[in-house]
């Protein structure tokens, strides 16, 4: 099972539109798909067409820690969702306190034994408790990455948690990929920090782009990944891309 | 002193653009202005042209309940800010078992008597304990929202959140703007999203409406406001626009 966490401490630079949509393509490309949402905000729960989970269910069933991870197949993207909701505010408060409190999420994956194929894990956007126990159930890390100036200044300090990380816990999370998303080519901003990504990351900046397209930002309010509301879509094709470079990268290892 | 407290746990919607330009703004109209930056992350820090502060500064001066905060002018802007650091994450942690631990920046702003005409608060992508900070000190909310779904799925909570705040602490803190950032009209997602604001939220909706514009992300890069980056550029008129827009509902009352 290749369990990839999609991390980036700064907001709205399209973790939850990367894990929906790179969930959908691979279950597209007949890989068994499960993904894992570690926001309280639930954007890849309802972006794949499930209810969030009202307080008290996600604390019963959230993904953290409990026996029973609540599976659910989403709405129409073949890939199944271990749902959130805002209790997983207060399960995070509980955890602080409790023994291997960075472990639950990675003792609960190793429950399912091979059920999948991939797991996506969805972060929320703060290098908090939540993110941590993605970051340490994961084999591979994703970071989609805006090219813009305060995505790039988060860029060093989440790459420095992680080696931290490893270090202080003989993890090995290997960054895997970084994504540019919302691309704009035309802006010189947009080039200007294309290059120092590419220069600086020559071995994990993929060369899959994920354009901008308003078709991406649509398909949520149905619930559904951009492949079943738009298959034709340049943001849709470019995440089938993407997927494909993953999965070429993933299982040559 | 009119303290305006800038939240939206969605992240990426432009909370630091707008707390900086609107900080530019309020200045260049002869308005003294402090900036209060409560992210770790530390943008509107950076994005105000100051160093961040390392791991121990920002515990010593951090805005939080220390007797003194540090305040320090930004590069270009005509504005002071209360620079934040990553030690603000640490400072949190020690926080969450501190009596009145959603008072210490409302303490530490009340010593600072009206040093200021407006103070102007950015929260990070989150409703922990600093934003939670950030709302007690404050008397006004200014929202900003990217007319996009997973945006208009967070404002619910956000407004469940500061009204159970009100309500359990008796502080009144008022909704007094919905800003809507990265305008791009030709879409109907844009349409339709801002067309149910202006139906539920006729009050708050502010006219003045922020459109995409490449130098608003460009000027950060500079550690400058985009008044003092490109006056004449599109986004720098329209937190002009929105600057007089908040003085004049302010400024009335
Ligand atoms: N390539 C794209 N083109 C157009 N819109 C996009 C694209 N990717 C994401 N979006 C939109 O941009 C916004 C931010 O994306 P998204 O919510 O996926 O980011 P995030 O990193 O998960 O945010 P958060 O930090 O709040 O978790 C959303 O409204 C989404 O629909
Ligand atoms: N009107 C705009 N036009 C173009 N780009 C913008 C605009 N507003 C903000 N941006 C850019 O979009 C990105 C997100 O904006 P910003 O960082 O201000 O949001 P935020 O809500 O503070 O994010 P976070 O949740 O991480 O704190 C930044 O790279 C910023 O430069
Ligand atoms: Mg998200
Ligand atoms: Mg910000």
């Amino acid at each position: 099972m290749h369990t990839i966490v999609i991390a980036n401490q700064k907001g709205g630079v399209g973790k939850t539109t990367t894990a929906i949509n790179l969930a959908a393509s691979l279950a597209a490309m007949k890989r068994r798909v499960l993904l894992v949402d570690l926001d309280p905000q639930a954007n890849a729960t309802t972006g794949s067409g499930i209810e969030k989970l009202d307080d008290e269910e996600a604390i019963a069933v959230s993904s953290l820690g409990r026996e029973e991870m609540k599976i659910i197949p989403s709405k129409s993207g073949g890939y199944d969702v271990v749902p959130s909701g805002p209790g997983l505010i207060a399960r995070e408060a509980e955890l602080r306190t409790a023994e291997n409190r960075e472990l639950q999420l990675d003792r609960s994956l190793r429950q399912l034994k091979d059920s999948h194929d991939y797991t996506i894990i969805d972060c929320p956007p703060a290098l908090n408790l939540l993110t941590i126990n993605g970051l340490r159930a994961a084999k591979n890390l994703l970071v989609p990455m805006q090219c813009e100036y305060y995505a790039l200044e988060g860029l060093a300090s989440l790459l420095e948690t992680v080696e931290h990380l490893n270090e202080k816990t003989g993890h090995n999370l290997e960054l895997e990929a970084i994504v540019r998303t919302m691309f704009d080519p035309r802006t010189k901003l947009t080039q200007q920090i294309s290059e120092e990504l590419a220069s600086h990351f020559p071995e994990t900046l993929f060369s899959t782009v994920i354009p901008r397209n308003v078709r991406l930002a649509e398909a949520p309010s149905f619930g559904k990944p951009a492949l079943s509301y738009e298959p034709n879509a340049k943001g849709t094709l470019a995440y089938l891309a993407l997927a494909g470079e993953l999965v070429e990268r993933m299982e040559q290892e």
